[in-house]
């Protein structure tokens, strides 16, 4: 653990917790992409499945915890409790040309060809490009609210920061997996347009954050 | 390049 993996943690429980306490507080998922949520809660069942069959450590365990529950509680308040507010007309994205070629890549490109391997695999690839359908959302009505850039900011954040610590695993333990590491880069890349937005235009006492 | 990736990630 160094601090860039730490902070990286944080920063992803802070985006989590950000984007839940939006969708609670204000009694609306206006403006919040249903499908990211569903494909962030996929990527966290397949990729914690070693919760079942290894242990690592208590704040892995919890950690791991808190993250699918609050998945599927974001994936709840969107489609079941605020159903009446979310806005599926602008939420078009199609999650099949997602899902299918990542999938394909994770049996073909792995570390070991294993169900748990693949799964994890289609896991990391999954993320990286999971934000999509809420980029395209954002895009489409051409505006977010100021907590939804906090929450995708605190996002794309967290996988940069991971990328700093690859760099450090590698440099001081000698440590390299280049399927996360280029999983890591093509996330983090999707971000660059928004971290750009966000620091430009962002903050100040603008209501909204107007994306092109 | 390890052929293996690192459990205690998250």
């Amino acid at each position: 653990m160094n601090v860039f993996r730490l902070t990286g943690d944080l920063s992803h429980l802070a985006a989590i917790i950000i984007l839940l306490l939006k969708i609670w507080k204000s009694r609306s998922c206006a403006g919040i992409s249903g499908k990211s949520q569903i494909l962030f809660a996929v990527v966290f069942t397949t990729r914690y499945l070693d919760l079942l069959t290894s242990f690592i450590s208590l704040y892995n365990t919890s950690m791991k915890l808190i993250y699918i529950g609050c998945a599927y509680a974001t994936v709840y308040l969107i489609y079941v409790k605020f159903r009446a507010t979310y806005d599926g007309n602008h939420d078009s994205f199609r999650v099949e040309f997602l899902v299918v070629p990542v999938g394909g890549l994770a049996v073909l490109i792995n570390h070991n060809f294993s169900l748990m391997e693949i799964l994890w695999t289609f896991s990391i690839y999954l993320e990286s490009v999971a934000i999509l359908p809420q980029l395209f959302m954002i895009s489409k009505t051409g505006e977010a609210e100021t907590i939804t850039t906090h929450y995708l900011f605190c996002l794309g954040l967290y996988r940069a920061l991971y990328l700093l610590n690859w760099i450090w695993r590698y440099y001081f333990e000698g440590f390299l997996d280049m399927i996360a590491i280029f999983a890591g880069l093509v996330q983090t890349v999707l971000y660059c347009d928004f971290f750009y937005l966000y620091v430009t235009k962002g903050g100040k006492d603008r209501k909204k954050v107007m994306l092109p | 390049c390890h052929r293996t990736r690192a459990k205690d990630e998250l």
